[in-house]
């Protein structure tokens, strides 16, 4: 399992070095292992957002941790693409420059493997080939109602302001 | 293989038997502040297997039951089903024949909870092994919790390496 | 101490009572002691959002949680209200009308407290009275620009989006 | 006693020395992920004392020093200056008749840190007693941090009542 491990590290690597710039607009990101020995070394995270040295991942902003950490599991994925992937609000420290070129990606991904998200940010509903609306019509009980973006938005707020 | 629909029924807040078609590749979740959404997730956790009430935000693993509102009884059980369109084959297994492959979990307040694979009794294991090496589980990298997408990056060292096992 | 501890939990929790169905637009909560003993007992917090039964704190939803949380700082703001108040992007997972709702009570607020608050959304953006732009116009140096509420959504993405 | 402006040069990403003014009692910060909004608030706990690196997203304090860009060398000191209109005489003890009161603190690579109160010399102590009870602290409730204003309601009882303690 040393073989197995070895190759699943260089592609994951691969994959990572090139989606990171894929979702920062620019700038490199790699993974390294702690140790000689694969079969008990851990992996460190480097990355560099486009224009800036490379430091340590804790340095990092909100949006820029969540958009690395993002790339890292989109890695993984085309590793490996499981059946499906689910994402509870995973843009919700990004701004829309970011948040766009996230829909993209996901959006090119969809051929291999289904995605489900969970958002309440304009670019990111626009994405989906379909909405599903969870509502508490009846408090404490939640309901299915299929939505086209104009509703979904009046679901989670932009809507609601223009009525209240 | 690919996710066609999601079935709640008793599970959280989902009181009534709800459906929800997940037929296309890309699927928006949406609605207000504590309408339900990650409720959603948290039940195709459950029945890939969860068996922490904790990691489902409960403290008794019952807290999964639709434990009521001002206006409705607690119920006594909780059941999802998960089917898949298993046309490409690509179920593992004895399973690989069936062209629709549905996962259940059922549980009830006397926490009684069990498993079916198309319709037949099964232990968890054999549930978890379906999915098994695809980096679907209660906890594998193909399910990102709310709030939890920065975490991957910032565990220590040893701990990004088991997700990295996961993907193998 | 024993005294003045009572008095601060009685007026938190009066507070919090009170400002909570103001941020949810209904339910209630309270603050609870774990022990008869004042001086060593812990503090549970009780929450119902309109219409819902009471359950943990755990149970509730990622903007349930962060809204009954605001609750409660603002509780303490109104017992010791502090010189003045930062507040980091705490409306990211909050709706369009919680965060209306929030808004509306940091402006109520800001008579006895200053408020400084970073945000990408439209509506926290809109209750200020005054809006500080940071660019990295420079990659990886920070400078600020003053800015208008349409310069502000500019940077943050809604306009980035009508010129890319 | 309120806030007029905050001046920061050397710190994080602010490389050059910018004046932050913030005369107004609503003010909002915004602008791109990663432009340094959030550094903004690390400052103002760095200057009010705050002593764990880690705190500050580094490892060692110096990581608070702008430490270069690819076209930039790194900087051998921060500074980072809080200025408060006192003229209502509400700083505590000696303060209280000055008209504005300058809080700073000074750090260079070799590890020397500095408080200054009105370009005095003084303890870190120092700096924390004048803000002692009022709910400012490099940790009090006062300042949330990105990302982490669910945690006071989720956190244990006992911790819940240091909060409270604070605000006493
Ligand atoms: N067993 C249960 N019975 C009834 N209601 C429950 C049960 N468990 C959880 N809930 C309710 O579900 C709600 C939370 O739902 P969920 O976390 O899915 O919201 P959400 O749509 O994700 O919201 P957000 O946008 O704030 O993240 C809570 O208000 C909680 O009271
Ligand atoms: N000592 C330092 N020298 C130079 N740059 C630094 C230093 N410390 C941090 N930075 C940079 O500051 C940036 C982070 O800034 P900050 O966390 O304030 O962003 P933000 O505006 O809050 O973004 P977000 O919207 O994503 O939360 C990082 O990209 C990091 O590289
Ligand atoms: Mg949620
Ligand atoms: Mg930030």
């Amino acid at each position: 399992t040393r073989e197995l491990l070895r190759v699943t590290f260089d592609r994951v690597n691969a994959s990572f070095s090139e989606l990171f710039p894929t979702l920062f607009g620019g700038g490199q990101a790699r993974i390294e292992l702690t140790g000689e020995e694969i079969l008990d070394a851990g992996v460190l995270v480097v990355a560099q957002p486009p224009g800036k040295k490379t430091s340590s991942i804790h340095l990092l902003s909100g949006g820029e941790k969540a958009l690395s950490a993002l790339a890292l599991v989109f890695a993984m994925f085309q590793l490996n693409p499981a059946p499906f992937c689910l994402l509870d609000e995973v843009d919700a420290p990004l701004d829309d420059a970011n948040t766009e070129r996230y829909a993209r990606l996901v959006k090119r991904m969809s051929g291999t493997t289904q995605f489900l998200f969970i958002s309440h940010n304009r670019i990111a509903m626009e994405m989906a080939q379909q909405l599903i609306g969870i509502t508490m019509a009846e408090s404490g009980v939640s309901r299915m109602v299929s939505v086209d973006i104009e509703e979904a938005l009046r679901m989670t707020g932009d809507g609601a302001r223009e009525e209240s | 293989m690919h996710l066609k629909s999601i079935k709640l029924a008793g599970f959280k807040s989902f009181a009534e038997p709800t459906v929800i078609p997940v037929g296309n590749r890309l699927v928006g979740v949406v609605g207000p502040n504590g309408c339900g959404k990650s409720n959603v997730i948290d039940a195709v956790r459950w029945v890939l297997g969860e068996s922490s009430a904790r990691h489902l935000r409960g403290e008794t693993m019952q807290d999964v039951i639709f434990g009521g509102t001002t206006t409705r009884k607690p119920q006594g059980r909780a059941s999802v089903e998960l089917l898949f369109d298993n046309t490409d084959g690509r179920a593992p297994g004895q399973w690989s024949q069936y062209a629709e492959l549905s996962v259940r979990r059922v549980l009830t307040r006397d926490g009684d909870s069990q498993y079916f694979l198309n319709n037949l009794h099964v232990r968890r294991r054999d549930v978890q092994d379906v999915f098994l090496g695809t980096g679907l589980g209660p906890r594998a990298y193909a399910i990102v919790e709310q709030g939890t997408i920065s975490r991957i990056i910032e565990s220590r060292p040893e701990e990004i390496r088991v997700f990295l096992e996961e993907a193998a």
